[in-house]
C-alpha cells in the first residue's frame, strides 16, 4: 500500500510529464519552436473537396488541411494531413540542427474517430537525415512501425545515436492500416541532443 | 501507389494552395 | 495506506484541476473572456523577421507573435510575445473591475525549450493598477520574482487585497533571466473578485 502523500506526488508527476508536450522532450520538429516544412516530395494532398467556406452565403474556396499540421500540436480528429494513397514524403526542417535520437508520431485513438478503426494511421515507415533538401537518399534513421493496437502516441527510438548532425530529416511513409484512398498524418516529433 | 524512391518537383509545396511558412533568419523568440 | 477508491478520488481531483485551465480561478485578462491587450508603452516586440509566410512561392509578409498572445491560452515553444531587452511594458483591460489578489505568469517549462535554458523568461516583474490606461503610475499591487528553477506556472499572491478595484492592470517587467536580446512573455493572468 501506499500512503496519500504518495499517491499525489505521483498524480502530480504524471500530470507533469503530461503538461510538458506529454514527452518532457524537445520536439525539434515543431513549428511554433522553428521547424518548418519543406516539401512532401510527390506525395499529393488527397483533396476532398468537402470542407466549403463562404462568406455572406457566397462560396469561397474548399479548405483542406497543409502539411504543416504535421508539425502543429493540435490533434483534433480532421486536423490531420491527408495525402493519396499508403506512401507519402515529408521534409522537415528543424529548429536546429541535431543528432535525431527518437522520434514520436501521433494519430487519434480509435475511440474518437467516427468510423470507430484508424485505418489511415501510417502503419510502416523510415526517417532519414538529410544534408540539403534536395537529397534524394539521405542517411537511415531507423524503420518503424506505428502500431494501430497501441498507444495514441508512439515513441520510437533511432538504431543508434548518428554521428552526423542533421537540420533536416524525411519522414517516409510506406504503408498504412488499411484505408483505400488516403493516409493521415497527425504529428509527427523528432527529438535529440542539439549538435556542438 | 508509388513505386520508386523520391521523386518529381521539389518545388511541390510552392504550388499548392496553402501558406507556407519558413524560417529564413534563425529562431523565432521562444 | 490508501484504498483504490481514494487513489482515483486523488487522480480525478487532480485532472479536473488540471481541466479547469490549472488553477480553477477565473482569468480576468482571458482574452476570449472579454480581456484585451491596451498597450504596451515603450516596449517595442522583438522582431527577427525569420517566419517568412509565402503563397504560390511569393514571399508575402514577415510573422511575429502580437502581445495579445499573453491573454491567450496557448503556450506552445515560441507562441510568446517578445519584446526588446528585459524591461517591458503590458497594460491589459480585464473583462470586469475587480480587486486583483493573484496574479498568474507562465513559462514554457526548461526540459522544452531548444535551447536548453530559459533565460528569455521575465524574473522580477511588478504589477499595477490603473484607473485609466494613460495612467503612468498606478497602484502597485505587488513585486515579484518569476523563478526559472521552479514550476512553468507560478502564483503570486498580491501583498493585500486592494481597496479599491481595478479593470486596467500594467504588468511591468523589470529584468529577465540573462537573455541579451529579448524577453518572452507566454501567458499572464489576473485572479480576484469582482467589485460589488
Amino acid at each position: 500500500g501506499i500512503t496519500e502523500a504518495q499517491a499525489r506526488v505521483i498524480v502530480n508527476n504524471a500530470l507533469k510529464l503530461y503538461s510538458q508536450d506529454k514527452t518532457g522532450m524537445v520536439d525539434f520538429a515543431l513549428e511554433s519552436g522553428g521547424g518548418s516544412i519543406l516539401s512532401t516530395r510527390c506525395s499529393e494532398t488527397y483533396e476532398t473537396k468537402t470542407a466549403l467556406l463562404s462568406l455572406f452565403g457566397i462560396p469561397l474556396w474548399y479548405f483542406s488541411q497543409s502539411p504543416r499540421v504535421v508539425i502543429q500540436p493540435d490533434i483534433y480528429p480532421g486536423n490531420c494531413w491527408a495525402f493519396k494513397g499508403s506512401q507519402g514524403f515529408l521534409v522537415v526542417r528543424l529548429s536546429m540542427k541535431i543528432h535525431p535520437t527518437v522520434f514520436t508520431v501521433e494519430h487519434i485513438p480509435k475511440t474518437l474517430s467516427p468510423m470507430g478503426n484508424i485505418s489511415s494511421a501510417p502503419k510502416d515507415f523510415a526517417v532519414y537525415g538529410l544534408e540539403n533538401e534536395y537529397q534524394e537518399e539521405g542517411q537511415p534513421l531507423g524503420q518503424f512501425t506505428y502500431n494501430q493496437e497501441g498507444e495514441s502516441l508512439q515513441m520510437f527510438q533511432a538504431l543508434e545515436i548518428p554521428d552526423k548532425a542533421f537540420q533536416i530529416v524525411e519522414l517516409r511513409i510506406l504503408s498504412n492500416w488499411g484505408h483505400p484512398e488516403y493516409t493521415c498524418l497527425y504529428r509527427f516529433r523528432v527529438h535529440g541532443q542539439p549538435a556542438q | 501507389p508509388m513505386s520508386g524512391g523520391p521523386c518529381c518537383s521539389h518545388a511541390r509545396l510552392a504550388r499548392t494552395p496553402y501558406l507556407v511558412l519558413s524560417y529564413v533568419n534563425g529562431l523565432p523568440p521562444i
